[in-house]
């Protein structure tokens, strides 16, 4: 089964 | 201070159906470049990010960066008593908690006015990090918004696979599967062409409610791009003449 992944573990906090 | 004059209202008014379904409250960043949006929507999953440019304004003022922490919901009543083709004129004074919206009919002395209630938002700016992509789709954005709306209906994801072939959208639902293919065409000069650059094959998936929401921007732009790695947020991008719109899509990963 696939998971909805968070864009925060892609994006670095700015 | 800030003093912005638009040609039209309608840009604004599009802007704001293409964003207020992801995001309720938002900070419009001013500075002498123009004025610059970024949100997520609750749940992380989505980000979306607005510039317009100073140069695309009848006017533009800015004396020092400010934001304007701005409620959409509100925004958008407010901008519902404008005419599409009204003149409108943003302004905000240094550490304002108001800001003020001036619409100037095109063709009569109608001058209305409009005070909105400005908030403090706190936003953690994300760092978006420059992506090579392997793969670049150009497509009609009426055709976008028609196979994701198509899809929606059947399931909840879709997948999407670059190939030489083209861009093949599918999704499975519970009664029913389906999947849309775009050939790549022969001509890049045409409108309705669909121009596929790619490194590598990808293919990811994404939450369909999500593309159902980004592709309202096609009010604003003819074209839509598609840019894809595997494994990594999808970037959804809208380009039109004043600046943009683009909209981050975080994928669907098996365990």
């Amino acid at each position: 089964s696939l998971k909805q992944k968070s864009l925060k573990s892609f994006f670095s906090k700015g | 201070m800030l003093e912005a004059k638009l040609a039209e209202a309608g840009t604004l008014k599009k802007l704001l159906d293409a964003i207020k379904e992801l995001v309720t409250d938002a900070n419009f960043e001013c500075n002498e470049e123009g004025i610059n949006l970024q949100a997520m929507d609750n749940s992380h999953v989505a980000l979306v990010a607005v510039h317009l440019e100073a140069a695309g304004f009848k006017r533009y003022r800015c004396d020092r960066p400010m934001p304007l922490g701005v409620n959409l919901t509100s925004l958008t009543k407010v901008l519902k008593c404008a005419k599409d083709d009204d003149i409108t004129t943003l302004k905000a004074a240094d550490e304002a908690d108001v800001l003020n919206l001036v619409y100037e009919a095109k063709n009569s002395d109608r001058i209305a006015e409009y005070d909105m209630k400005l908030m403090d938002i706190d936003s953690d700016t994300l760092g978006i990090p420059d992506t090579e992509y392997d793969a670049r789709v150009t497509m009609p954005s009426a055709e976008f918004t028609r196979v994701v709306r198509d899809l929606s209906q059947l399931g909840e994801s879709v997948r999407i696979e670059v190939s030489k072939e083209g861009v093949r959208f599918a999704s499975e639902g519970e009664a029913a599967n389906g999947s849309v293919l775009m050939k790549q065409t022969d001509d890049d000069e045409d409108t309705q062409a669909i121009t596929i650059e790619m490194n590598q094959h990808v293919s990811l998936t994404f939450s369909l409610k999500y593309l159902v929401n980004f592709s309202k921007s096609a009010s604003l732009c003819p074209r839509v791009q598609l840019m894809m790695s595997n494994d990594v947020p999808l970037l959804v991008a809208y380009d039109f003449g004043q600046g943009y719109i683009r909209y981050y899509l975080a994928p669907k990963i098996g365990d």
